[in-house]
């Protein structure tokens, strides 16, 4: 190979790519799919080039996750009802304190419902998430019936005319059905309080979690229609690779990154910023 | 599933006469592919692989009647090499007050899993202390205080202006006074490049001499496994991990990544998400899962 210049054969700069694809949690099955697509896509010489390669991935991966929503449309409902859900330990809560401090900020009146009746002390962290943003939080009882809750906190939001209801959920492995059909259950009985209530459900999903993220949201897609994912600790090392054989199997738009643990930590998606990193 | 796979892999070969190196390597692509589909880490995968094909090439499969099932032999064989032998369980030698430590990335279940221990402990007729060291997570300090109430066990009163190296200390004194025999530290969650966060757990492991420092990591974690273990056990030498929610459909990779990359034993598998969930971690179950 040193003979012809010291290029590198495709099967090579395609296996070094493979590698990129794959440690970026991409999974096996989107991989050879963007693989397959840069090889029809390029001339044989420029497969050689790993520069080429990459450029013509990334902006394959770039269209296939910029869904380009149109923004949240808060005045088309009042309240607006936004539905938090996703697995254990992703985020949810603490997402639910940047929203509701972004959305504070910009005039809007917030009410928060703690939703998670389960876990321990989970009214407890939202309250205090609820004092950072400046929003007021409602809450139940511990054990309590969390569609009762959220049922509450959205009749509270309409006889306050308040703008925005975020509505916090306990974390749930998609796999567990009865804990699935609380959460329909609670997406049901919110609408008896507001018609159009949710009108956004969001997916948390861990930037750290490997390819059963595409099994939690088929899933929480399945039982609930998700509008939207928010994708969080894009901080740590993960890359969130993922989310690419979620945007391109169900459509979904990314909404937001979370980026840290502070109330500011939050961010909107940004297609190509998102690109560039996983070749970091 | 794999075994249905290599069946038709194998199947394939069949009436050619002699297996060939051409047909190992299809099968080697057979079990590559599942094990990255379990999140196992790329280059855990690589190693993995080329440990079986040394193998693999050898007579045994070559020349046997059923290559199949001695090519299934021996990729459950490397695989069970590498995950370790049956958890022995938590080190209870040393004299008493023993401290642990419940370290990880942020919602990966130490708080938790904190709890289930301290359960697990008091069937084994110890005496466990809970310890809240986390001062950062809003109600942190609340959620430990509150799984202790369930378990009517004694939990140390930290408050959130404390200093966690001050907290773990204090609370090693107060178990010796009275009499706790166990002492279990609940961390705050860290990324593994937070250098300062990560200079706090490595002084608290000065401050208390740690029995065990336990990696608590999520089942569901996908490739960055290696990095976040390793990194967490080159600054503390762990004694041991704890694999969470593995009582959903993850395959569950993350185990062999983690313990490619520390060689440390992983102990306990949390199963569910209330405090009797917590199974001794058996490691023919783990990879059957992951070989899919
Ligand atoms: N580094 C980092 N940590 C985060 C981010 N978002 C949340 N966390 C942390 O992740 C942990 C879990 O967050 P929670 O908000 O409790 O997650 P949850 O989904 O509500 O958890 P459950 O309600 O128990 O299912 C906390 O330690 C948070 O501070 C992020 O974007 N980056
Ligand atoms: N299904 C299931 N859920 C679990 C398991 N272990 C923990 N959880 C859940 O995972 C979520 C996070 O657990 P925590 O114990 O708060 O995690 P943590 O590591 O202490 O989080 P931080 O302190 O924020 O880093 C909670 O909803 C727990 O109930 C498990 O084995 N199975
Ligand atoms: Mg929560
Ligand atoms: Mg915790």
């Amino acid at each position: 190979r040193v003979l012809f210049g010291g290029k590198k054969s495709v099967e090579q700069v395609l296996e070094e790519v493979e590698e990129v694809l794959f440690t970026a949690d991409i999974g096996v099955k989107t991989s050879q799919r963007l693989l397959e697509f840069v090889r029809k896509e390029l001339s044989g010489k420029d497969l050689q080039d790993p520069a080429k390669v990459r450029d013509a991935l990334k902006a394959e991966i770039a269209r296939i996750v910029d869904l380009n929503p149109p923004p949240f449309a808060y005045d088309s409902s009042k309240p607006f009802v936004m539905m938090m859900v996703g697995v254990n330990g992703v985020g949810k809560t603490t997402t639910i304190g940047k929203i509701g401090r972004r959305l504070n900020e910009k005039g809007m009146s917030v009410i928060m419902a703690a939703g998670d009746t389960f876990r321990a002390a989970a009214a407890e962290q939202l309250e205090i998430w609820g004092d950072r943003a400046g929003v007021q939080v409602i809450r139940g009882q511990d054990g309590g019936d969390p569609a009762a809750v959220i049922y509450d906190a959205v009749s509270a939001a309409k006889s306050k005319g308040a703008d925005v209801v975020i509505a916090d959920t306990a974390g749930r492995l998609h796999t567990k059905v009865p804990l699935m059909e609380e959460l329909k259950k609670v997406k049901r009985v919110m609408a008896k309080a507001h018609e159009t209530a949710p009108n956004e459900v969001m997916l948390v999903v861990d930037a750290n979690n490997g390819q059963n993220a595409i099994a939690q949201a088929r899933e929480f897609n399945e039982a609930l229609g998700i509008t939207g994912i928010i994708l969080t600790k894009l901080d740590g090392t993960a890359k969130g690779g993922v989310i690419i054989g979620i945007c391109d199997e169900l459509k979904i738009p990314v909404r937001y990154i979370g980026i840290g643990e502070t109330v500011e930590d939050l961010r909107p998606f940004d297609p190509k910023e998102f690109t560039e990193a996983l070749f970091e | 599933a794999l075994s249905e796979k290599l069946a038709i892999t194998f199947k394939k070969l069949r009436g050619h006469g002699k297996l060939s190196e051409a047909n190992i390597q299809d099968a080697l692509k057979d079990v590559r592919m599942s094990l990255l589909e379990a999140d196992v880490n790329y280059k855990v995968v690589k190693t993995f692989i080329d440990s079986v094909k040394t193998r693999a090439m050898g007579t045994a499969v070559l020349d046997s009647l059923t290559p199949a099932q001695q090519f299934i032999k021996i990729v459950n064989e490397e695989l069970a090499a590498m995950m370790g032998g049956d958890s022995k369980g938590l080190n209870l030698s040393g004299r008493p007050p023993l401290a642990m430590m419940m370290v990880g990335l942020q919602g990966s279940g130490k708080t938790t899993s904190l709890g289930k221990l301290a359960r697990w402990l008091v069937l084994n007729n110890r005496k466990p202390f809970l310890v809240p060291a986390d001062v950062y997570r809003p109600a942190a300090i609340d959620q430990l205080k509150t799984l202790a109430g369930q378990l009517e066990l004694p939990c140390f009163d930290s408050s959130t202006g404390d200093n966690p190296v001050d907290i773990s200390r204090r609370a090693l004194a107060e178990a010796l006074v009275q009499g706790h025999d166990v002492v279990l530290i609940d961390t705050a969650g860290r990324l593994q490049v937070d250098e300062p966060l990560m200079a706090e757990l490595r002084n608290i492991k000065a401050a208390v001499n740690p029995a065990e420092i336990l990696l608590v990591a999520d089942a569901m974690t996908g490739q960055d496994a290696v990095n976040v273990a390793r990194k967490f056990d080159e600054d503390l030498n762990l004694t041991g991990v704890v694999l969470t929610k593995m009582d959903g459909d993850a395959r569950g990779g993350a185990a062999l990544s983690i313990r490619a990359a520390t060689g440390k034993p992983i102990k306990f598998v949390g199963i569910g998400e209330k405090l009797d969930a917590l199974e001794i971690f058996h490691p023919d179950r783990v990879a059957s899962r992951i070989l899919g």
